[in-house]
């Protein structure tokens, strides 16, 4: 099963048409692996990327050179999923 | 479960423990709830949906579907929680009682069991059909890009690789092309629901275009109603409006299709959440995102049966 041990979902408000642009850009950097969960709309609605480990800092210092501001929305992927995963399981065995 | 009383409605089930509950379901409500056979998946799977009807011949009909995105788990597990509910509520509630006297409800809860089955055994984030693409190492189209409505326009990608890639073709997917061949012999459906999650939206068409829909004063009326009911339970905020202008530019998708094809009440809901779990929804929120939303879907389903068209 595919891990997402260290995976980021981060957050990302563009204040702009332009900061808009810069995150599309990104979308096309297929290296970065990026799995928009909200993908670029308009300024004003927030942007959902997850970003596998590998390629978080190079994401936040780009988001941070553009002066685009974002937060972390989940630290971890992967342990909110070992939660789920635990839960179905408890249910289960009950 | 033994029965649809004992089965668990606040945590997330597997394919083949929907499939059963479908069946408990049906066993249990003969005379209310049959299950239909409307294909087969690119992997052989079944497609099942569930027709909740009290007689007469090819009635005026709504159509609801949760799960065309395999890794939005919310909207199977609502899915299942509203089958539960239209038998409980039939000759309980009047207001529901009376849309079921004169109207089927077809309910198709896993629409893409390749990538469903897929979240549970490989990846859980997946999002599209598992079918092969010749010439890419990548898997799966988005089933919400397929559709013969604007295909291929700007809002999907061609890139096998891409989370929002169109296909080959309108209608490559069997398990759009299933849904569009039951629409097509029916011909009676009035009001088509898709469910998708997250960001908390009710959705009118269009997406693939500016051009403002021939119904947009009605349906954006419709909207509004629809999410002040779905607020008033939990004070969940949605947003409403048309694709394009609600959220981005969307080519291909399943509600453009449906208006195009005269269903005038065509919505896509993104349910919960705002931006704390996305499609890790805790299942602890599974029964209180499928009660505020049955409340907008019962808004829907009322105005279309006072508004035949």
């Amino acid at each position: 099963s595919e891990d997402f041990v260290g995976h980021q979902v981060l957050r990302i408000s563009v204040a702009d048409e332009a900061q808009v642009q810069k995150v599309t850009e990104l979308e096309e950097l297929e290296h970065l692996q990026l799995d928009f969960w909200r993908g670029p709309a308009q300024p004003g609605s927030p942007i959902d990327v997850r970003v596998p480990f590998p390629s978080i800092q190079a994401v936040k210092v780009f988001l941070e050179a553009h002066g685009i501001e974002y937060t972390i929305m989940i630290e971890d992927v992967q342990s909110l999923l070992d939660e789920e995963r635990e839960q179905m399981f408890a249910f289960q065995a009950r | 479960a033994a029965s649809t009383d004992t089965f668990n409605y606040a945590t997330y089930h597997t394919l083949e423990e929907i499939y059963g509950f479908m069946d408990l379901l049906v066993a249990e409500h003969p005379q209310l709830v049959s299950k239909l056979q409307i294909g087969n998946t690119y992997e052989g799977r079944p497609i099942y949906v569930l027709k909740f009807s009290t007689g007469g011949n090819n009635r005026p009909a709504i159509w609801i579907d949760t799960g065309i995105h395999s890794r939005e788990w919310v909207t199977q597990a609502s899915g299942v929680w509203f089958a539960k509910k239209i038998t409980q509520d039939y000759g309980q509630d009047p207001a529901f009682t009376s849309i079921l006297d004169n109207m089927d409800i077809f309910l198709e809860i896993v629409t893409n069991p390749d990538g469903f089955a897929f979240t549970h055994s490989k990846n859980r984030l997946w999002r599209k059909t598992r079918s092969i693409t010749a010439g890419s190492s990548c898997v799966g189209v988005d089933p919400n890009r397929n559709w013969d409505a604007g295909f291929g326009l700007a809002g999907a990608s061609s890139n096998p690789c891409s989370e929002t890639y169109h296909g080959k073709f309108a209608n490559s997917e069997v398990e759009v092309k299933s849904i569009v061949d039951f629409v097509k012999n029916h011909g009676n459906i009035k009001a088509f629901i898709s469910i998708h999650s997250y960001s908390q939206l009710l959705l009118y068409p269009y997406g693939y275009t500016t051009e403002s829909a021939a119904d947009q004063a009605e349906l954006d009326q419709l909207a509004e109603s629809a999410v002040k009911a779905l607020s008033s339970l939990y004070g969940t905020k949605f947003k409403y409006g048309s694709i394009i202008k609600a959220i981005y530019r969307a080519s291909g998708g399943t509600i453009d299709w449906t208006y195009n094809q005269g269903i005038k009440y065509s919505y896509t809901f993104e349910l919960r959440d705002t931006g704390r779990y996305g499609f890790l929804l805790p299942a602890s929120q599974i029964i209180p995102t499928a009660q505020e939303t049955w409340l907008a879907l019962q808004t829907i389903m009322e105005h279309t049966l006072n508004h035949p068209y």
